[in-house]
């Protein structure tokens, strides 16, 4: 589903170069659900981009669904992106003037449902995380972890066949965080391919697979395991 | 140091209306250590916002280090909070087009510092939070994490008499997170009185008094143990 190798992301800013990505290797097969674990500035939001077609590497090879990436322009990438990959970012990323219902809705206008599916879609994904009562609030009305769990909305709105999400619990209380990871092993039995970034041990440890980035490097930690 | 009695907060929005707090009482003394719990959306960021003079209560009392609040005219609580107190934001709240180095100086502005003073307590802050080297950097070429530290460094530098931290691990990793809590510990120890919310059972277990809030109100645990 996900083949890396080699992949290497320098960043660049005033003579001083950044290497977020070295030499990154890494196979994640089609249904997986994978989290990623590392230290702060390891390179795993880094990693997260390029696998979801945000960002481009420096160098290096990437396959997604069979496609080979580096040989798409910057539009073939994006329409790939809109069609195949689910995103719940870091920082949320909401869009601060549209309603709960419209922010939910942005990436499903890409998927060329109807109307009435988006509307049904929308109500439930709300509805699952908790807040198909604030459906007609804006972002800056919500509590932080109300914001994520829009974000996460708007991901499981979508079904994607890919989900890549960055630190998806951060703001949430121990009770809702494993409600939401309850949510997202549904929606992987169900099809969609997951990697998830988490600095919550105990999510890590509920995971079938665990990957640890350490200086924009991955360790798998279940090669070393007997299994 | 703290004392809020019967205070509400009502956000109407709409026609709908939010009691984000609800009878609030609470009294933190000078020098304590605070943690705050609770799940989504209980009113924990509103509560810190009213302490830390960003927001008005709605109803009820709020006295801070023995000034009446509600006797005040804005410019004066804002005069009042950037003298007493520090922030570390849910949301970091950086300035994107400042670099680390003026983002962390903010604060210290205020204090009638001399520009010397300012350098010295700005490195130090940014070192201690290990991002001396990224200085000249901003906010958007940073991970999330390291933007986190660098809203902690800020809080750190203004030596405030009152730190008021909303989640301030909520994207470090474990390691990062209790060198976080040593830093904060260490500045209790130096005077500070210190209210931190968090969503991190290893962190609410360490600190010598903790407080829950359910649905606007304060559960103080504390008071039904045997000390
Ligand atoms: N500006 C606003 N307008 C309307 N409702 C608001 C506003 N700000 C906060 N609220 C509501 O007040 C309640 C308390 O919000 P608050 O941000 O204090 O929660 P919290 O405990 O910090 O949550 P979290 O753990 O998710 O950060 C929530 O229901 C929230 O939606
Ligand atoms: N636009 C950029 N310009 C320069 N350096 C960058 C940029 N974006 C990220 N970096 C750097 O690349 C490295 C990896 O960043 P990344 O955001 O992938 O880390 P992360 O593992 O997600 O960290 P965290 O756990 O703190 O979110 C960091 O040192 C970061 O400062
Ligand atoms: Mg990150
Ligand atoms: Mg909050």
């Amino acid at each position: 589903m996900l083949k890396m190798k080699g992949v290497n992301k320098v960043y660049t800013t005033d003579m001083i170069e950044t290497h977020a990505l070295r030499e990154f290797d890494l196979s994640v097969e089609s249904g997986e659900f994978v989290t990623v674990t590392g230290p702060s500035g390891s390179g795993k939001t880094t990693f997260l981009n390029i696998a979801g077609l945000l960002e481009t590497a420096t160098s290096g090879s990437y396959e997604l669904d069979g496609v080979d990436i580096l040989g798409l322009s910057d539009s073939q990438r994006s329409v790939l992106r809109n069609q195949k990959v689910g995103f719940i970012f870091q920082g949320f990323n909401l869009i601060p003037d549209l309603n709960l219902f419209d922010n939910v809705d942005v990436p499903l206008r890409y998927r060329g449902l109807s109307a009435k599916e988006r509307k049904a879609r929308i109500e439930e994904a709300l509805a699952r995380v908790g807040l198909a009562a604030r459906a007609k609030h804006v972002p800056s009305q919500l509590s932080g972890g109300q914001q994520q769990r829009v974000a996460i909305a708007r991901a499981l709105a979508g079904k994607p066949k890919f989900l890549l999400a960055d630190e998806p619990t951060g703001n949430l209380d121990s009770l809702m965080a494993r409600q939401v990871m309850e949510l997202l092993e549904e929606i992987n039995t169900e099809g969609t391919t997951i990697v998830m970034v988490t600095h919550d041990p105990e999510l890590a440890a509920r995971s079938k697979r665990n990957i640890q980035i350490v200086d924009g490097q991955v360790c798998d930690m279940n090669s070393y395991s007997v299994s």
